[in-house]
């Protein structure tokens, strides 16, 4: 520490360098020490993508994610004429001790992009919780078609794990089928 | 005189533990943070790369099966394993194929007690975050808050012993009042040490981090001088290096798999104070000091249990 | 989401959520 009064330092002989050399003059006076090397520290940097990437033409990624949304058993809405692109999923969520107070339809929307020709990309979009069986959505802003025009705040329920991991199971199932 | 400084060392130590009950847990958090978590599904040896590829040495677990979480992964568990292994060779190709939701039972199989699974709310007081840390000797606490939509529980943060010190160093201007040199004020002195030199097998040290709870063993040499410290965080990069092979290396070769930036191991003496040690906190990643008398010869070790410990409870 | 490249059979998928006035990356990793 630089203050004058201060003694705490640095243990010269454990800096990685300095050990290594002192293991290694061991080493010359032949006693059986073995050379060990340090592990890498090279983090390659995690490199993160919005969404999934497809090359595959826009009906066939559709139809893939419908038919790993149907082995996986979510439910989704009739797509209509102007959101042929979109897909609004609702899936039982299921695991863990089921409550009827906890909501456990997970609602999500699966949207295809096209980046460039011949390049698109698919993002999920966690949209909100419903109560099972009542078919209710615990917000009760619906617009005249059945959509949920939730307000942004609405659903940004904290925890994403649940999205998260249903995302997993989807992609799993994509990498899987393809 | 050292009465104005044991009197301003009350008056810091008060004024500290206020602003350790006037803060929540919550307040230790960056704007922006980021949280990982690991299915219970992965296998041990993966989840020990997305450790080490993260820096990081311990993350919440995710259980699938329960959609809920699952306690914390530290590197107490990948002692467990290599306590497993050593227990049991023949069962290796168990330990190759060991998921995280496997590590309870190779608690049970070597009889070691589950760590106890504390936790606070994040709007509680950092000061209840901090007691409960040291009653249950965790050296972290996950921050738990129920999910408004959904009553389930979710994960909001990690709180470690550093991260809190050095939230107090960085705001509480009376950790410069700490002026006592710590041969006065009875921090980590009365410890009975366990100690290594650098030709005890790995694997006796190991044995050592698990039957004592301690996350550290210092080396010396034949006159007690201390060299090096091997540390429970070395113990990610021994499996990382090849469990069947490396479980027979001494020590001193062991360490030798240490990647090329760790820092080095701290040390102090009895005359330093927690004021400078605090200042050492605020700029630097310091997990413990070893206490050595002026010709290096191996005293103490005071780690940040012990100072946390001092600041809530001490003089 | 956000997602990484498969790699090791290993998944990583993040969001980034906001919790009171502060913002969480949650990340999970996951085996294929």
């Amino acid at each position: 520490s630089s203050s004058p009064n201060s003694t705490i330092a640095i243990l010269p002989s454990s800096l990685p360098q300095i050990h290594r050399a002192y293991m290694m003059s061991k080493i010359q006076q032949n006693q059986a020490v073995q050379k060990v090397n340090p592990i890498s520290t090279k983090k390659s940097k995690t490199r993160w993508h919005f969404g999934i990437r497809s090359r595959s033409y826009p009906l066939d990624v559709m139809g893939e994610i419908y038919r790993a949304l149907k082995n996986l058993g979510a439910e989704w809405v009739k797509p209509s004429e102007e959101e042929l692109w979109t897909i609004r999923v609702r899936w039982k969520y299921g695991g863990g001790v089921k409550s009827d107070v906890e909501p456990d339809l997970m609602r999500m929307v699966i949207q295809l992009f096209q980046l460039e020709p011949n390049n698109y990309l698919v993002d999920f979009k966690f949209d909100g919780w419903e109560s099972n069986g009542k078919g209710k959505s615990d917000d009760n802003t619906k617009d005249d078609n059945g959509q949920h025009d939730v307000e942004e705040d609405e659903i940004s329920s904290f925890s994403a794990y649940p999205f998260l991991h249903l995302s997993t199971q989807l992609i799993l199932e994509l990498a899987v089928n393809s | 005189t050292t009465e104005q400084i044991a009197k301003d060392q009350k008056i810091a130590l008060r004024a500290i533990r206020l602003f350790l009950k006037s803060k929540t847990s919550y307040d230790v958090l960056p704007v922006s943070y980021r949280l990982i978590v690991l299915d219970t599904s992965l296998l041990v040896k993966k989840s020990l790369n997305i450790l080490l590829q993260n820096s990081i040495v311990s993350a919440p677990l995710w259980n699938n099966k329960t959609s809920r979480f699952a306690g914390l992964l530290t590197s107490s568990d990948f002692i467990n394993v290599i306590q497993y292994y050593f227990q049991f060779p023949d069962k290796f190709d168990l330990v190759e194929k060991l998921t995280l939701d496997g590590l309870r039972d190779v608690e049970k199989a070597i009889s070691v007690e589950p760590i106890e699974t504390i936790s606070s709310h994040p709007f509680k007081s950092l000061y209840e975050a901090c007691v409960k840390m040291i009653d249950s000797k965790a050296r972290r606490i996950p921050l738990i808050d129920e999910d408004e939509k959904t009553n389930r529980e979710i994960v909001v943060s990690v709180l470690t012993q550093y991260r809190i010190l050095k939230f107090v160093a960085l705001n509480c201007r009376e950790t410069r009042m700490l002026l006592r040199p710590l041969k006065d004020i009875n921090i980590g002195t009365e410890k009975q040490m366990l100690r290594a030199t650098m030709e005890t097998p790995v694997i006796d040290v190991i044995h050592v981090l698990s039957q004592n709870s301690v996350s550290s063993v210092p080396i010396v040499d034949e006159n007690d001088k201390l060299i090096n410290v091997y540390e429970a965080y070395d113990v990610l990069t021994l499996i990382k290096g090849g469990l069947y092979t490396d479980l027979s290396l001494s020590v001193g070769e062991a360490l030798m798999r240490r990647s090329e930036d760790f820092e080095g191991v701290y040390t102090c003496t009895l005359n330093d104070r927690l004021s400078t040690i605090m200042e050492t906190i605020r700029k630097s990643r310091l997990h413990r000091l070893f206490i050595v008398d002026e010709n290096g010869k191996l005293i103490s070790v005071i780690t940040l249990s012990d100072i946390l410990k001092y600041i809530l409870f001490g003089d | 989401l956000a997602t990484t490249s498969i790699k090791h059979n290993t998944l990583a998928v993040a969001s980034v959520v906001r919790y009171q006035r502060k913002y969480a990356t949650q990340i999970l990793y996951a085996p294929l």
